[in-house]
């Protein structure tokens, strides 16, 4: 990613197999980090990014740095994906997923290379379980919705799941 | 359509149980659908006590109960539909010493028997400990984040700079 | 009346500039009244950039910055008019090490400079390690809770028991 | 205290000069002894105190044990107490607050050995500025509060202090 957030710097993390750690001294971005997944797999409420607007998430310049006009993130997916679906409609063994979003103009979601809208991107991960408002993404603070939820709310993590 | 989210039910909440006593170590809880007909406007409730206690209600869990409980319905659904990743920002922050090792060897397990990846956001030691690597998030130049792989006890070291 | 309000203002307002440089360790923040014609009808604003940040909204910051922000506020409304008792609990959950040495550090010249007496719950060793008595709170017999003095090592072991 | 909540045994603790730390592993009664706080200082709402109803906070038994019929908290306050007004009308040195709550009674306050209402109590404890709702009482979790409210509220705070 580059761009995003306090990310002024291009980042790469490779998440390998197992558990990987992020650690880090309060303020540093690892927060950030988590909600540049969330939004390259199309997170759509800025507030759900913390955020007033979306353009809240390309960086803003820092106390030696001027602003930056695009914010970008790309994820790599490489196969076999476990879960019932595969994560590419090709069922390819790899799969490019990245999103741009310059000031003044709207989101740019790229999947293999395709341009595609937001609800694709959304529908493309919903259905391996792991997109931008499923369980499988807990942001900080969030755990104590499932018990705090209200049964409704509840059922539909059901849902998704089944 | 009923039939599968029936059949979800009765999977999320056979895990559900299994991980409940698992993480507080004993007491029991289940899930409760208040509407069988219509499952699809039914709430989904959690009844559930720990070990030796009596309760009234799930609000008057402590925070760290609240969390342990968020997260054995978390995973419940989890391993009724595994993901490929899954992403927790700061879960284990309410929790204390034994029940963080509790929850790390279940993720631990989960990762082996489903393939699938975590990515733990923590500030807890023991947590970090545990992780098969780790990457640190620093803001050496302030206001820009920057990502590096950390050894444990430079992971460790990071917490305490500023 | 208004009067009064205005000079709490003031009071506060300096209060938490200088606590928030304090436990920031540099950057600036301020509080703003909405309306000073009619103050008790107005909104209270603040505004916080930690050391060598642009912000744009107080939403994005941290975790952690939230909570020490939070906690520059609450101990200068303190110190604008002491009380006899401040309870704090597990307010230092989403701290780093650095931030909660800064922390502990501040109620401990408040709680000698107005003589306030802190009562502080927490998971935190470090923060264990700066009070300057503990109580332990436990459930030998399960279910109940019992009240018991302890040393710094029973308590940093009560946090591996349960 | 006895009866309050999980301390099905009766609990003194001495809260002397300076920082006081509170310890114990998940759901053993930390934030169930500051909520003892609150409630004898007039704490009013069920679910301020995580209940469903007031009766909630009466010892509801446990793995070998009965449920109690009686709740009680007293406070005993010695002066001199800092802030610009003295806690008791009488400018006494020492003060003794009581609640106590039967099943199937109301709340019933005692201050200095006379009935009073819970009106009184509060504030008798807002003129100190650490009553049940003041700043000067941080439940778990509520440290957020103070970044996240609405202007209105924050500003309501600045009048508690004024
Ligand atoms: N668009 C942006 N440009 C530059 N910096 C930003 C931007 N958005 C947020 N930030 C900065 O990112 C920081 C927050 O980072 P983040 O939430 O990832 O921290 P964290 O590592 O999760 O900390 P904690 O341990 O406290 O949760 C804030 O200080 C904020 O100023
Ligand atoms: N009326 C009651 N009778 C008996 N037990 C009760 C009652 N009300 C609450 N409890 C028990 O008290 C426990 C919660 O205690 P508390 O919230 O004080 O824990 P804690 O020490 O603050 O833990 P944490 O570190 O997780 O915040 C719950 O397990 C609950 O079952
Ligand atoms: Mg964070
Ligand atoms: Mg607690």
């Amino acid at each position: 990613m580059s761009g995003f957030k306090s990310f002024g710097d291009p980042a790469e993390l490779l998440i390998e197999q197992g558990l990987t750690g992020i650690v880090g001294p309060n303020g540093c971005g690892k927060s950030n980090l988590v909600e540049a997944l969330r939004w390259v797999m199309g997170e759509s409420s800025a507030r759900g990014l913390r955020g007033d607007e979306m353009e809240d998430v390309i960086f803003n310049g820092a106390a030696g740095r001027a602003p930056f006009d695009l914010a970008e993130v790309s994820l790599r997916l490489r196969g076999p994906v476990p879960g019932p679906t595969s994560l590419a409609p090709t069922a390819a063994d790899e799969i490019d997923v990245a999103r741009r979003l310059g000031r003044g103009a709207g989101s740019t979601f790229l999947v293999a290379g395709q341009e595609a809208r937001a609800r694709d991107v959304q529908l493309l991960f919903a259905d391996a379980g792991s997109g931008a408002r499923s369980a499988a993404i807990v942001g900080q603070g969030q755990i104590g919705f499932i018990v705090e939820a209200k049964p409704q709310e509840r059922r539909r993590l059901l849902e998704d799941a089944a | 359509g009923r039939e599968r989210l029936l059949a979800a039910f009765d999977d999320v909440d056979g895990h559900f149980r299994r991980l409940f006593v698992r993480l507080f170590g004993g007491g029991r809880a289940h899930l409760r659908l208040t509407d069988l007909d219509d499952p699809f406007a039914a709430g989904l409730e959690l009844d559930a006590s720990p070990p030796g206690k009596r309760l009234a209600s799930l609000s008057l869990l402590s925070g760290g109960e609240k969390a342990l409980t968020a997260l054995a319905l978390l995973m419940a659904l989890f391993l009724a539909r595994p993901s490929p990743l899954c992403v927790l920002d700061e879960v284990d922050a309410p929790l204390d010493d034994a029940n963080v090792e509790r929850f790390v060897d279940l993720i631990d397990e989960i990762a082996t028997a489903t393939g699938t990846r975590f990515l733990v956001v923590t500030h807890h030691p023991l947590t970090m400990s545990r992780m098969h690597r780790l990457f640190g998030v620093t803001m050496v130049e302030r206001g820009v984040s920057r990502l590096v792989s950390v050894a444990l006890d430079e992971a460790i070291e990071l917490r305490a700079t500023a």
